[in-house]
């Protein structure tokens, strides 16, 4: 799953995301990739989040909507992406998710579980992509 | 009155200062936009969405492009067509875009034979009231709307891991609580002797928790 954030040059905020899903599913099976507040979440008076990880469960948690509303309410990136994920970790602690989450001065952060998860971040002071190593 | 000149030109150079510092703290704040993140090292579609927002085009668009790139590329197999096979073998594909200005949503879900996924979601949000379409008829709605398609979303690589799968008895699978239990469908519910009180549902959730994570992880997920 590639789930995406962007600030444009006006500091317009947008998300997306698209997957092709689990694999061996049920058909008919949907995860949370086209969840809005699961996979991707995004208020620009705020900032933005994108997820990854186990559809079936996330989707019941909304992380990425709880990342940005714990950000409206002042919490910091990593905090807002650490508390997210714990909040699922709580109820299923065999889940596999990772979040991002980035607030509207940019400053970004990541948190997971279950696995190490990696994201990319492309701003204006880099020459190319830096890629971000985040461990559970 | 020389006073009072002098109280208003301090109070107007004070404004002023005041405001080039609010400007001037936008303008630095301005100094760090434009950003694209995206979830795993996918260089490619972070390059690619770079390049549309660094040209002055929107958000919106960047995401899109960026999005779109993956879907092309597959990036780890877990995007676009050409992977995560079904248990009929069937590659769909899910997406969704947000602008987050004016709060729009546009979505598809197991969308099939399009391979256009997040095109297909932003034309969604941009052409609808809706919010999420799925199944064919999302896929009706793209080619009605200029998106290429019909065309089977398999690739050699997602049939061969299909049929492997398919040979071992279709393990692991999403199924539970049903019979056959190690063999493939079609499945029936498993029906407990005696009571179905907690003790033995408690024991079976165990079991799912347990297998479940041993087949979802890093690429089998969404």
């Amino acid at each position: 799953t590639i789930s995406m954030a962007v600030f444009d040059k006006m500091g317009n905020i947008a998300v997306g995301t698209s997957t092709n899903g689990a694999t061996f599913k049920i058909p008919g099976r949907v995860g949370d990739g086209p969840i809005a507040g699961s996979s991707a979440y995004a208020d620009d008076e705020v900032g933005a989040c994108g997820a990854t990880g186990d559809g079936d469960i996330m989707m019941r948690f909304l992380p990425c909507y709880q990342v940005v509303e714990s950000m409206r309410l002042g919490m910091e990136p990593n905090l807002a992406a650490k508390d997210a994920i714990s909040r699922i970790a709580r109820k299923f602690p065999d889940f596999v998710g990772a979040v991002f989450a980035i607030n509207k001065k940019g400053v970004h952060a990541g948190a997971c579980h279950g696995w190490t998860f990696q994201y990319s971040v492309r701003s204006p002071e880099m020459d190319d992509v830096k890629v971000y190593t985040v461990v559970p | 009155m020389a006073a009072t000149h002098l109280n208003s030109a301090s109070i107007f150079l004070l404004t002023f200062s005041l405001l080039f510092l609010v400007m001037g703290h936008e303008a630095s704040n301005s100094g760090q936009y434009p950003v694209v993140v995206s979830t795993w090292p996918f260089l490619e579609a972070v390059r690619a969405a770079w390049r549309v927002v660094d040209n002055g085009f929107s958000a919106v668009d960047a995401v899109v492009e960026g999005c779109s790139a993956c879907e092309e590329l597959r990036c780890d197999g877990t995007v676009g067509p050409g992977g995560s096979p079904d248990e009929n073998g069937e590659t769909t594909i899910d997406a969704l875009v947000m602008d987050g200005v004016t709060m729009e949503v546009g979505a598809v879900a197991a969308m099939r034979y399009i391979k256009d996924g997040i095109k297909a979601a932003r034309l969604v949000m941009q052409y609808t009231e809706h919010t999420l379409l799925v199944g064919e008829q999302a896929s009706a709605f793209a080619i009605s709307m200029g998106l290429p398609g019909p065309t089977n979303l398999s690739s050699s690589e997602s049939m061969e891991k299909w049929i492997k799968w398919k040979e071992n008895h279709c393990q692991p699978n999403f199924w539970k609580d049903v019979v056959p239990v190690d063999s493939c469908g079609p499945y029936h519910a498993k029906h407990f002797l005696g009571s179905s009180h907690g003790t033995c549902s408690k024991t079976t959730l165990m079991e799912n928790i347990k297998s479940r994570s041993s087949h979802v992880g890093r690429h089998n997920h969404d």
